[in-house]
């Protein structure tokens, strides 16, 4: 899966997904990855943010809505990120999964949870190229 | 701030972030135009195996996509899921914002609407999909699966399966760990 979130010179954000899913799923079955909240989600006036993972667990959680809304009370990307996280982690203290969010100053962070540590990936104006930026997990 | 415009992405997908950053630096387009056209970059890589055509099969042997695209500024979305022999998914949810007034169609009716606003119909198995089904179905007797509750034990047995009327109905809470490239 990828989740991507844009801010352009201007202030306004976008965030879209794309996924092909979890190997052997009963056919029919719809990732969290295009349910708005859950997948991604993004308010000008806040952020936007996306997640990444097992989105059978995670879309019940709304974990990018989630971060969104901590990050309009005041916490940072990586702060917001992290409640949501832990929201999911509370119930399923397993599972495999990553929020990324990006505030509407341009700053970034992340959560994962049942990996050792997750890659995400930046690009910036004045770079010349994409760097990956990588985090712990709990 | 100086660092606008910035694209961020799960994942090490650094031809993804690249494309969408050049599409609203170089080339004039908005944010949404930056992140349809990231997604697009991955949906024709196959980043990893987990976009695009061609990975993840479902029980059945086939890949079916799901995408969501949101532009912020309007709160307008666009999102389809389950999407059959369609492999711009990200295209068709920007069509999906673009040209109605809902947010998110499905399965073959999703790709119905996809061949009516002019995107082309494909396979999307590959001859990789079609080995993994075909060991899953074959070697590995269906494990794992997302079955439960259900009779055969679906933990042995390949389906088809119908609820289990000797069992208890158990909701677990425990996941099972996944490879690292296996994930929404």
């Amino acid at each position: 899966t990828i989740g991507m979130i844009a801010l352009d010179s201007n202030g306004n954000l976008a965030a879209a997904t794309s996924t092909n899913g979890l190997q052997f799923r009963i056919p029919g079955r719809v990732s969290d990855s295009a349910l708005i909240g859950s997948g991604a989600f993004a308010d000008n006036e806040v952020g936007g943010a996306c997640a990444t993972g097992d989105g059978d667990v995670m879309q019940r959680f709304v974990p990018s809505y989630n971060t969104v809304e901590a990050m309009r009370r005041g916490s940072s990307p990586e702060e917001a990120a992290l409640d949501s996280i832990k929201r999911i982690a509370k119930f399923y203290p397993n599972f495999t999964g990553a929020v990324l969010a990006l505030d509407r100053n341009g700053r970034h962070g992340a959560a994962c949870n049942g990996m050792d540590k997750f890659p995400y990936s930046v690009m910036q104006n004045g770079w010349t190229d994409p760097q990956i930026f990588e985090i712990p997990c709990l | 701030s100086d660092s606008l415009p910035i694209v961020v992405n799960t994942w090490p997908f650094v031809n993804a972030t690249r494309n969408a950053f050049n599409k609203m630096q170089n080339q004039g387009g908005t944010c949404v135009d930056g992140v349809e056209v990231g997604c697009r970059t991955c949906e024709d890589e196959q980043c990893d195996g987990s976009v695009g055509w061609g990975g993840h099969p479902d029980e059945s042997s086939e890949t079916t996509l799901d995408s969501l695209i949101i532009d912020a500024k309007t709160m307008s979305v666009g999102a389809v899921a389950n999407l059959h022999r369609i492999k711009n998914a990200v295209g068709v949810a920007r069509a999906v914002m673009n040209y109605t007034r809902h947010s998110i169609l499905v399965g073959e009716s999703a790709t119905k609407f996809a061949l009516d606003m002019g995107f082309e119909q494909t396979d999307l198995h590959s001859n990789q999909s079609i080995e993994q089904w075909k060991n899953w179905l074959d070697n590995l007797s269906c494990q794992p699966n997302f079955r439960r509750n259900v009779s055969p034990d679906p933990s042995k047995s390949c389906g088809p399966y119908t609820p289990d009327k000797f069992g208890t109905t158990s909701f677990d809470i425990e996941t099972k760990k996944r490879p690292i490239k296996e994930h929404d």
